[in-house]
Order: structure tokens, then C-alpha cells, then sequence
């Protein structure tokens, strides 16, 4: 999957890829203050057999929880279930709802996106991507944007999550690259040199068919240099 | 100026909102301008709707005043030190409420907007106070005023009234927008010591077309003017307070030395090296024979054109051009090289005898990015410029683009008598190099000073010029600590093509008081706020440049004169508090620094990498 991370002090933006195999969960958000959590499961393409090359991945399930509230929600491409302690409310994503929880927000917009708001200052949107009928290598996924995250605290981390508080990075020497639409640079970033790569990225909230052009710094090798440590420790054992 | 508007309403007097008048009252006096700029708007709705203010000030500008009324109950704002009023603002932010009202918004603008809920037929009117020094360049002065209402205005007028002691020799006035049609409608008259520029179309008149709900009022209003110099100077005295204005001419030109330092790092590489190319190819056609020039260029290496600063032959001017037409970018950008490259030059020159006796010398920097390469330390780059240069010649820095440490360019060229300038990635960059250098072309004078009775004056602004420049004007002012003086005598000694010189000048404190009697167009105590003004950026600028207790003393004066004479400067903010659902919420004017401007979304501007636009831009995980 591509992860976009905003910087609105710099007006502008970053971005990465983690390749991880299919099956494999990576920790998205965690705040133990607000108790919130975020985990995405990876899925790759539909492979037939004598298909052994590299594949994309894609977040194919996503489990947000409440950990002081109890609430989970599970949502796939398929469904959307919610686990309210003992209770449990599942939705598809044939339905329209609004489902307004005491302490969560449901939005579901029919075969589109949800937007899942935990509290005021807390809101997440999830869309829906599904695969077109014809194509027999690529399965339905999701896309996880943050809205709204003045709730989460300053000891937010994971994958996402650290980028929710300020970063600072400057750019130096804009360049060529291997591509002439997309320059090379030397990025500074938390004492790090890294060479990035001016692109862009695709933000589906907009336009959930064919997305919206984010311009970015690509951050190459799983972002090493940007995030802390490696991509491998944000990665956990299940989705809740 | 963007006059009091409902959000989103692409044409006038949409739901509800009636403005009736906009007024942009400036008064000049001895080239110091006080603009109030008055809008004033009511709700004809049944329901409260939200009016926007939205002007555009120049970035010279200090704002002084603004006051909001809303159905006559006025709400004026605050000038409060900066860290105060952040604290006050903060607290409003932690509520979720509102953001700061001045932003940077052009090259030589700013933005102040502020919007207020209306209560059903209730009214309010809007007014801003700010006061510039206008500088005078290539000849003229020059007064800018973004005119943008976005909509007809029932009573629309720009007048500005100037009054200037010595005469004014000359004034126009023009307007991006103007027509055919509207050209009748702009009046501008002078007579001895006063000028009028009015400028007030009818609704009708400020159509876009026949019938049409649109205005063609959008773009900037420029008033042009200079004074008669019958003497080399000008002093001007109103209690206690005097200003001096030395603009001398029919002065011989000074040969000038001039050393281009290039950055042709890989960075620059595309337009902006071409656009460099064609200013400097241009430049070297302005170029005199009796000037002597060099060009020293640094990528990760330094090169130089020519061993020696050489006279600009036509043989080496050819020479030079096919010099410029082949420059090649070459690899990261050692500055400090560069920069100590182009110094030493000079220095050896000096040394060595070789540059004529009396001429100017001057060192113009060009860059687009930071120090990449050799020296990386901004701070040790500065003290090494400093050192090797010893006050000997100014330095101008060119910061082309945003991609650049711009405040270590200011302070590097404050400390070495010269001045930092944004160069802005456009079509025209190659134009305003060009420009820049055409400001410095003709040098008249070097080490101007400026001298008065030292028992009698005090808080004397900056009296010491490295270069007086054909068509500038150099500006002191003071106070007068004698009540008992009766005249003033400046001394001016400065070096000249062909001589030393020495120029003096009298002022009796009596007579150039009641010249100044004009009380119609004298706004308050002007000279002393001139004073204030010219006073408060000096001690700015020098703060750049300042470290540990200087700093902190050139701050503490600077604060205090910015709050004694409540001007929005970048120490001070401005506090607003407006009424919003029977709740006041506050916002803050603050004074956006040039070293902090980052590139306008908005700005036609082609760098080697596209800038997101700031919507619809989330942190987010996703596939394609």
C-alpha cells in the first residue's frame, strides 16, 4: 500500500510504500492515552499458479478499537462489523446508514466510504476500492484516511500515527532524476540524508473511482531514514 | 481592495449583504502616507449573515489602526506585544476558535481579512489604518494600492492628497484596470506643494461590461510622484522632530567594480539558469566602459571567469556574453567558495591598485538554495563574509525562489552594508534581476555621512551610506534635544567621481514649522512618526544581524517604539475581538516576515517540482 502523510507546516506532502507480504498486520495508529487503535491487514493480488513474481499489497482488513470504550469494528471490503462489548452489529456496504453511537459515529456511503468518528476530534474515513468485474488479478481493498486528529495525544505512534504530530524536513538540491517528470532530492529529515524522489500519489476521498493527484516526496526502501525504526516494528501479531 | 463580501457569492449583493461604500482616504505628507481604508456594508436579510473584509497593504506598511462597528458599537483593536497577544490567542485557539488575519499574498503585498457575523438589518463598517514610508526608486515615489472589490460598490473612491514641502515636480497615476472609459474618471491635479489623485466611478462605471453584475476594478492603482530639488537636500522640522532627505543631482557618475557570484548548482538548473543567463546578457549590454566587472560562478566547485576584475571593453563585453551564454550547471552549491571567491577578488584589486581610484565597488550574489557543499554552517559562512569583507563594499544577496535560507541572506548582506532580495520564480525573474541591478547601476556617491549639531539632536536614525544611487534618496531623521535651537545644519561629506564633497544645509526650525502649517493635509505628529517608523525597521534589520545581549537590547527599544506608536510590526500583534453568537472571539494581526514566505499555491510558478495544493490532503494509507 502508498501512505501519504501530510506535513501542513510545509505545505506539502510525503509518501512511501511498505511491501510486506500478504497476511501480515501493521500497527496504522496507537494511542495509549485515548485507548485507540489502528490496524490493517495486508492482501496481495489474486496470483494464479504459475504466477511467482513480486506483487502489490493492499490493505484488505482493517480493525479500529476503542480499547477504554471496548468497541471494535472490523471492516473488510466485504463488511462492516461492529463489536460493542458483547454486541455485535454488522453492516454491508449495500447499505446507507448513519448510526450514531454515544461514543462513536457510523457513515456509511453505499459501496463508497465510511467514516467512522470516535468522539469529537477523532474521525477516520475508509474507502471502498472494488475491483472492476473483469480484471482476474486484482481483489477489492481499502483505503484508510485520517480526517480529524486533535482527540488522538501527543504519545500517538505507529505507522500513521507518528506523522500526526509536526515533522520537519527541508529539501535540498532538486536534481534530475532516472524519470524527467520526477526530479531527485536530498531530503533532511530527523538527522537523516535520504535521496527522494519528487511524484505523486492518489488520494481516493474525492473521488473514490479515479482519485486525486497528491503531489509528494517519495521516501524509497519502506521509508527507512523516515520513520522511526524499521517498517518491521509496526508489525503485529493480529488485527485486534 | 477586496471590499466586505459574502463568502461564496460569486456576484453583488447576494443574499442580502448591501455594501454601500468603500473609501481608500490616503494622505501623504513628506513622502510618509497614512492610508485609512472604510468599508461599510448592512445585512438586508432576515437572517445574520457573514461579511468578509479582505484588503491588500504593501508589505512596507506598518498597520496602526483597526476598528470594526457593528450596528454602532465599535470594536477596535489592540496592539499588544506579540508573545502577549499569542497567549491571548492561543487560549481562543484551544477553543476552536479562529485564525490569524494577515497573510502574506504577493510579492510586494499582504493580506488583512477579517469576517463577522451580521445580524438581520443590522450594519458595520470596517476601517484600516496603516502608514508607510515611501521609497523613492528610479526617480519617483511610488504609492500601491491593490484594488480588488470583487463587486460593484454603490460609492467606490480612491483619494490620496499629498503634500510635499519642496514642490512637487511631477505626478501621475495609472491603474492596471483602467479604460478608455474610465480614464476621464481618474483626476489628478499638482500645484506648488500639494497633489490630489481621485479616482470614484459610478456603479455603472464599474461594470465589466454593459449590464454586466461584475466589476472591472481588480488589479493595482499606482500613484507616481517626486519632488522639486532645488538644493542637494531637505530638512524638515515639526516638533522636535526633524527629517532630512538628501537626494543630490547632476552629480557625476562613479565608475563602478562588480563582482557577479553565480550559483549554477544543479538546482538551478532549467529556467531558472536560462533566465539568469538572459538578465545577465542584458545587464552586460547596460554595462559601462569605465566599469569593471567579473563573474564567479560555484556548484560544487568555484570558478571564475577571469583571474582579475577586467574594464568592460566592448571587446570583453563580447567576450563576457559568450562567457554567460555557455554557463553550465555544475553539481551542489558551495556558497561559502563562492562568496569568498568573489571577496577576495575585490580585495586583491584593492590591494594591488589595479581598479580606478575613485569608483564603487559592489558585490551582487545570486542563489536558489542552501550551502550543500564545502562550508555547510550558515553561521560560519556569515562570520567568514564578514571577516573577509571588513566593511569595504556592500553585498546584495538575490535569494531566487523559496527553496533558500532567506533570513541568512538578509542577515549576511545587513552585516555587510547591502540588502536581501527575493527573487520570485515567475516568467519575469530574468526582469527583476534586471531591475535590481538597474537600482544599483549608478552609483554618485560612496561613503555618504551624514553629520548635524551633536549637542543639539539625539535617536539619530542611520546616518552612514556606503552608496548613494542615482534616483534614491537617502532618508535621516532625529530629535531635537535643544528647545532653545533655532536652525539646523546638516553636513554632508561623501567621495564623488572627481571629489571629495562636502554639501551643507540649513534649516530655521521656525520657518519649516510653519511651512508645514497645512493642517489639511497633516496627519498628527508626521515627522515624528516618520521618525518612529524609519527608526523601528533600522533597529529590525540591524536585530538580523545581532547576537546575544545587542539582540536582545535592539529587540526590547524596537518593542517598545512599536507599542509607544502602535504600529503592527514583527514584534507586536494586533488583538481583534469581534462578536460572534453572543461570544467574543479574538484574532490576531500579525506582520508576516519575508524570511518565513513560502511559495504562493496561487503563484504562476514553474520550480523543478510541483506544490500540492492545501486541499484535500489527509494522512492516509491506500492502493491504486
Amino acid at each position: 500500500p502508498h501512505f501519504i502523510i501530510d506535513v501542513p507546516q510545509k505545505e506539502d506532502a510525503l509518501c512511501f510504500n511498505i511491501n510486506e507480504d500478504p497476511g501480515v498486520v501493521l500497527n496504522l495508529i496507537r494511542d495509549p492515552t485515548t485507548g485507540i487503535i489502528v490496524n490493517g491487514q495486508l492482501i496481495g493480488d489474486v496470483t494464479t499458479d504459475n504466477d511467482a513474481g513480486l506483487h502489490n499489497t493492499y490493505i484488505g482488513r482493517l480493525g479500529i478499537i476503542n480499547t477504554q470504550l471496548n468497541l471494535t469494528l472490523e471492516v473488510t471490503p466485504e463488511k462492516i462489523v461492529l463489536h460493542n462489548g458483547t454486541k455485535q452489529k454488522t453492516f454491508m456496504w449495500l447499505d446507507e446508514v448513519i448510526l450514531l453511537h454515544p461514543s462513536l459515529t457510523l457513515k456509511i456511503i453505499r459501496k463508497k466510504s465510511l467514516e467512522v468518528s470516535l468522539g469529537e476530534g477523532a474521525t477516520f474515513e475508509v474507502v471502498l476500492h472494488k475491483k472492476w468485474k473483469k480484471h482476474l488479478s486484482h481483489a477489492d481493498f481499502l483505503g484508510f484516511y485520517i480526517m480529524d486528529s486533535h482527540r488522538l495525544s501527543e504519545n500517538t505512534h505507529g505507522l500513521l500515527g507518528q506523522f500526526l504530530h509536526p515533522i520537519d524536513f527541508n529539501i535540498l538540491e532538486v536534481h534530475p532524476g532516472s524519470d524527467p517528470e520526477k526530479p531527485d532530492a536530498t531530503m533532511i529529515v530527523k538527522n537523516n540524508q535520504l535521496t527522494v524522489t519528487r511524484g505523486w500519489q492518489k488520494d481516493y476521498t474525492e473521488d473514490t473511482k479515479r482519485g486525486t493527484n497528491v503531489p509528494c516526496w517519495f521516501i524509497h526502501n519502506n521509508a527507512e531514514g523516515l520513520i522511526d525504526g524499521t517498517y518491521t516494528d509496526y508489525v503485529v501479531p493480529s488485527l485486534f | 481592495i477586496k471590499n466586505i463580501k459574502k463568502r461564496d457569492a460569486a456576484d453583488v449583493n447576494v443574499d442580502g449583504i448591501d455594501i454601500h461604500s468603500m473609501k481608500i482616504d490616503c494622505k501623504i505628507t513628506s513622502r510618509f502616507a497614512h492610508t485609512i481604508i472604510t468599508s461599510q456594508a448592512v445585512n438586508r436579510a432576515n437572517v445574520s449573515k457573514e461579511a468578509l473584509f479582505d484588503v491588500e497593504l504593501p508589505k512596507t506598511a506598518f498597520i496602526t489602526n483597526f476598528v470594526m462597528t457593528i450596528d454602532g458599537v465599535s470594536y477596535p483593536g489592540i496592539i499588544k506585544e506579540k508573545e502577549a497577544a499569542q497567549q491571548q490567542y492561543q487560549k481562543a485557539v484551544s477553543r476552536g476558535q479562529t485564525a490569524g488575519l494577515v497573510k502574506a499574498s504577493g510579492r510586494k503585498t499582504e493580506k488583512f481579512s477579517v469576517s463577522v457575523n451580521i445580524a438581520a438589518a443590522k450594519n458595520v463598517t470596517f476601517e484600516l489604518n496603516y502608514e508607510e514610508l515611501l521609497k523613492r526608486s528610479f526617480g519617483k515615489y511610488e504609492l500601491l494600492i491593490k484594488v480588488n472589490p470583487k463587486q460593484l460598490v454603490k460609492q467606490f473612491e480612491i483619494e490620496a492628497n499629498i503634500f510635499e514641502p519642496q514642490g512637487i515636480s511631477y505626478l501621475d497615476a495609472e491603474a492596471s484596470f483602467i479604460t478608455n472609459d474610465l480614464l476621464p474618471v481618474m483626476q489628478k491635479s499638482f500645484s506648488g506643494k500639494k497633489g490630489r489623485v481621485v479616482f470614484k466611478p459610478t456603479l455603472d462605471q464599474q461594470r465589466s461590461c454593459a449590464d454586466c453584475p461584475t466589476t472591472l476594478l481588480n488589479g493595482d492603482f499606482v500613484i507616481k510622484y517626486d519632488v522639486n530639488r532645488e538644493t542637494p537636500g531637505n530638512i524638515q522640522i515639526v516638533n522636535g522632530y526633524f527629517v532630512h532627505f538628501f537626494a543630490p543631482k547632476n552629480i557625476t557618475r562613479l565608475s563602478k567594480n562588480i563582482v557577479f557570484i553565480i550559483d549554477v548548482s544543479i538546482s538551478m538548473s532549467g529556467r531558472k539558469l536560462e533566465q539568469t543567463k538572459q538578465a545577465l546578457l542584458k545587464i552586460l549590454e547596460d554595462i559601462k566602459e569605465d566599469d569593471y566587472l567579473n563573474f564567479v560562478l560555484f556548484g560544487s566547485d568555484v570558478h571564475k571567469w577571469k583571474d582579475t576584475l577586467i574594464q568592460a571593453t566592448p571587446e570583453n563585453l563580447e567576450e563576457a556574453r559568450r562567457y554567460v551564454r555557455d554557463i553550465n550547471i555544475a553539481g551542489w552549491t558551495n556558497l561559502n567558495g563562492g562568496l569568498l571567491a568573489g571577496i577576495e577578488m575585490l580585495n586583491e584589486a584593492q590591494r594591488s591598485g589595479t581598479l580606478p581610484e575613485r569608483s564603487a565597488s559592489l558585490i551582487i550574489m545570486l542563489t536558489d538554495g542552501r550551502p550543500t557543499k564545502g562550508e555547510t554552517n550558515t553561521q560560519t559562512i556569515i562570520d567568514n563574509v564578514r571577516n573577509a569583507i571588513q566593511g569595504k563594499y556592500p553585498l546584495y544577496n538575490l535569494g531566487f525562489g523559496y527553496d533558500l535560507d532567506y533570513a541568512s541572506l538578509e542577515k549576511m548582506a545587513a552585516e555587510n552594508n547591502g540588502l536581501a532580495r527575493r527573487i520570485y520564480e515567475d516568467s519575469d525573474s530574468d526582469l527583476q534581476l534586471q531591475g535590481f541591478y538597474d537600482e544599483v547601476a549608478n552609483p554618485l556617491l560612496t561613503e555618504v555621512e551624514l553629520k548635524y549639531p551633536e549637542n543639539a539632536i539625539s535617536d539619530l536614525t542611520q546616518n552612514n551610506f556606503k552608496h548613494y544611487y542615482d534616483g534614491s534618496e537617502i532618508v535621516v531623521a532625529g530629535r531635537i534635544t535643544d528647545n532653545d535651537l533655532n536652525s539646523i545644519t546638516a553636513e554632508v561629506t561623501a567621495h564623488g567621481a572627481e571629489d571629495d564633497m562636502i554639501f551643507a544645509e540649513q534649516a530655521d526650525v521656525e520657518e519649516t514649522t510653519k511651512a508645514l502649517e497645512e493642517r489639511e493635509y497633516i496627519f498628527g505628529d508626521f515627522i515624528r512618526r516618520l521618525w518612529a517608523y524609519l527608526t523601528i525597521h533600522q533597529l529590525l534589520e540591524k536585530r538580523n544581524a545581532a547576537k546575544g545581549e545587542e539582540k536582545a537590547n535592539l529587540t526590547a527599544k524596537a518593542l517598545e517604539m512599536s507599542l509607544q506608536y502602535k504600529f503592527v510590526t514583527p514584534l507586536t500583534s494586533m488583538v481583534v475581538t469581534k462578536p460572534e453568537d453572543n461570544e467574543d472571539k479574538t484574532a490576531l494581526a500579525d506582520k508576516p516576515l519575508e524570511a518565513e514566505a513560502t511559495r504562493q499555491s496561487s503563484q504562476s510558478v514553474v520550480p523543478s517540482y510541483s506544490v500540492p495544493a492545501t486541499s484535500h490532503r489527509y494522512t492516509s494509507v491506500d492502493g491504486d
